[in-house]
């Protein structure tokens, strides 16, 4: 289930390795050309900041797709790896600036990352409370009126409503005490 | 709610066997339904109300009140010795917000194990596990925030009387936002500037008693309080610290790694980054507690998403769940599988961690600047993203979202105090980026057979185009 995830990670590898080549030399250039140190680091922050970025996005990946080869269960692996493939896609576009730049992909293979996108999404459609369900937080673990676990929303918001302070009484002490004798004026 | 169930019915695998994925492992998964259901029939520890109609102090009182019930029947419901379990029932029990001993569990018990010699450990963390005392870690300061070099706080050693006196000399050395410092803790693990006979031997780490152990109040020399109120977290009675030439003994000072003798012989560690560990220890575990709440925040929009019914995609049709616009779908879904990755890769840095705690213990510190570069990363990657996630579910779930009644604003709230507390974000990012270059110079220079294990791709060499839908 996990073919071509390979080629993702070996793009991923090449954009981190590419981007942390390029922030290092721009720092040791900076460097020769007679800057001190702590101010060519900094002027190289930015792009040094990309390169820790796309270095741990890359371990994010890898550390997906290690653990969804390690699942003997086909039906638990196969929703898995729809997950996986869904991050890749959604993950190469999101960065796909360091792709394209150098030419190590194209506009084409980008429509291709983009077309698996759409279709993880569709695929993932069927499974997507379950794959939410399956973290077991209870109700009331997750403290919210809009995400109970029985779907019974709009009841208990109005219940969730009338709780609220302001409704013990009907008339506030603000109106009695500002609001009322400004109107009567 | 029929919606709801026809989308349960569609499902392709077990929700309780990927919950053994998630969790790690079957008996762990199991273990927690067990102890969610064990603590549906105690009704003591169930929130009285809603926490959101709730003030700060009422919500202190009432995390307390919880706090006491668990110390007397936490065995009962989980193995106590159990991180997992007691990270579950935390989280049922007494939830995000915090808790007046959070940190004691996370920060102060974690610092003692990693920093305390082992005479240390009978005297102060058998106390601290058996709640005798309550106790934070406080580094941050106001004006220097974490950056451990520049802190103003001082420990002085005195050969006279064989104490270090600590001494924050201005407002901006006090200590500022270490957790349950402000009103709950009576001890602190504090990080100071070590100074012997007028040399400093840079930030080590003092086991301090704050308040009186009887009635709580602060000791002489000790000013100490609340910070205020803050975006949420706000359980959390995070707190100020000063020391005015306050004296403690030399054995508090936290001797597993560093000692000084009582003639003021400094011993050095083996390692200089070996007090990270308390940091890198919170933030491995920092990366399963985002994804966790970055997928409360997805579980409360997804569902929501398949109950509300609004608009049509096609005109015959009836209202369509909004989960089948694929707007909404590509708004909640790639979080999803963001959250899955996280809680993933947080289980394999969570086993790197104790293979170096274990190292450590035996000696061998290597690992230890890999490991805090990587967690660096991570950390910062992690919890933003995670903050982008959390938003996006809100606003998926549309106005209701921006109600507390979907506690989302809340769960935002906490999760992203982590893009700042155990280092900000993008200090963090530079962190890294030191060893990026590192391992980048070693690769110029022609050593690339040196680089680490989880830099050996910058070595390595790469086919000249991707091979995406190419092969």
């Amino acid at each position: 289930p996990n073919g071509g995830i390979t080629e993702y990670i070996k793009t991923f590898q090449h954009i981190a390795k590419r981007q942390t080549l390029k922030a290092a030399n721009k720092f040791f250039g900076l460097m020769e050309n007679g800057e001190k140190r702590e101010i060519a680091w900094n002027k190289s922050s930015v792009e040094l900041n990309r390169a820790s970025r796309l270095h741990t996005r890359l371990f994010i990946v890898e550390a997906f797709a290690r653990r969804v080869n390690e699942i003997g269960d086909i039906t638990i692996k196969e929703a898995l790896s729809d997950l996986l493939h869904l991050h890749v896609n959604y993950e190469l576009l999101d960065v796909a600036t360091y792709a394209l730049e150098d030419g190590f992909m194209s506009s084409t293979q980008l429509d291709y990352v983009r077309d698996q996108l759409y279709f993880y999404l569709q695929k993932i459609r069927p499974n997507a409370v379950s794959l939410l369900d399956s973290w077991e937080f209870s109700d009331r673990e997750l403290r919210s009126v809009l995400g109970r676990r029985d779907g019974h929303v709009y009841e208990n918001l109005f219940k969730w409503a009338k709780e609220s302070p302001l409704n013990k009484t009907d008339v506030l002490p603000s109106v009695d005490t500002y609001l009322k004798p400004m109107m009567e004026k | 709610n029929p919606d709801l169930t026809a989308e349960r019915l569609t499902a392709t695998f077990d929700t309780h066997a990927m919950a053994a994925q998630i969790y790690g492992g079957e008996m762990r998964a199991r273990r927690r339904r067990e102890i969610t259901a064990k603590l549906a029939e105690i009704p003591e520890l169930h929130d009285s109300m809603p926490l959101p109609y709730m003030t700060r102090e009422e919500k202190i009182m009432e995390s307390a009140r919880k706090l006491t019930v668990l110390t007397q029947r936490m065995s009962e419901i989980i193995d106590p010795t159990d991180a997992g379990e007691l990270y579950h029932l935390n989280n049922e029990v007494l939830g995000i917000e915090g808790n007046p001993m959070a940190l004691h569990g996370v920060m102060f018990i974690p610092a003692l194990n990693a920093q305390a010699s082992d005479e240390q450990q009978a005297k102060w963390l058998i106390r601290a596990l058996r709640r005798e005392i309550i106790g934070t870690y406080a580094q941050t300061e106001m004006g220097h925030g974490t950056n451990l070099q520049n802190l103003e706080t001082t420990a002085t050693y005195d050969i006279g009387t064989q104490e270090f006196v600590l001494h924050t000399p201005k407002i901006t050395a006090l200590k500022w936002w270490p957790g349950n410092l402000g009103k709950s803790s009576n001890y602190a693990v504090v990080v100071a500037h070590m100074y012997i006979k007028g040399k400093n031997f840079g930030p080590h780490t003092f086991m301090v008693p704050l308040r009186d152990e009887k009635t709580h109040k602060p000791l002489p020399g000790i000013t100490i309080g609340d910070i205020g109120p803050k975006m949420a977290y706000n359980i959390v009675d995070n707190g100020f610290l000063g020391f005015n030439n306050y004296r403690i003994p030399r054995t508090n000072l936290l001797m597993r790694h560093t000692k000084v003798e009582a003639d003021g012989t400094y011993i050095k560690p083996p390692h200089a980054k070996i007090n990270y560990s308390a940091m890198v220890h919170v933030r491995s575990y920092m990366l399963t507690g985002q994804a966790i709440m970055l997928s409360y925040a997805l579980n409360i929009a997804t569902r929501y998403s398949a109950v509300r019914r609004q608009g049509q995609i096609d005109k015959n049709e009836p209202e369509v769940k909004v989960l089948e616009y694929q707007t909404q779908q590509h708004r909640l879904f790639p979080f999803i599988a963001r959250a899955y990755a996280f809680q993933f890769a947080g289980a394999e840095t969570v086993k790197l961690y104790e293979r170096v705690l274990k190292e450590m213990k035996s000696g061998n510190v290597s690992l230890m600047a890999d490991l805090h570069a990587l967690t660096s990363g991570l950390k910062s990657v992690v919890t933003h993203q995670t903050g982008e996630g959390i938003e996006q579910a809100r606003m998926a779930c549309g106005g209701h979202g921006y109600s507390m009644a979907s506690y989302i604003s809340e769960i935002y709230g906490v999760a992203i105090g982590g893009c700042t507390y155990e280092g900000e974000n993008m200090v963090m990012l530079l962190q890294l980026a030191r060893y990026l270059v590192k391992s980048a110079a070693l690769v110029k220079s022609g050593k690339a057979s040196q680089l680490g294990p989880l830099v050996a791709y910058l070595g390595a060499r790469s086919e000249p185009t991707s091979l995406i839908d190419r092969v």
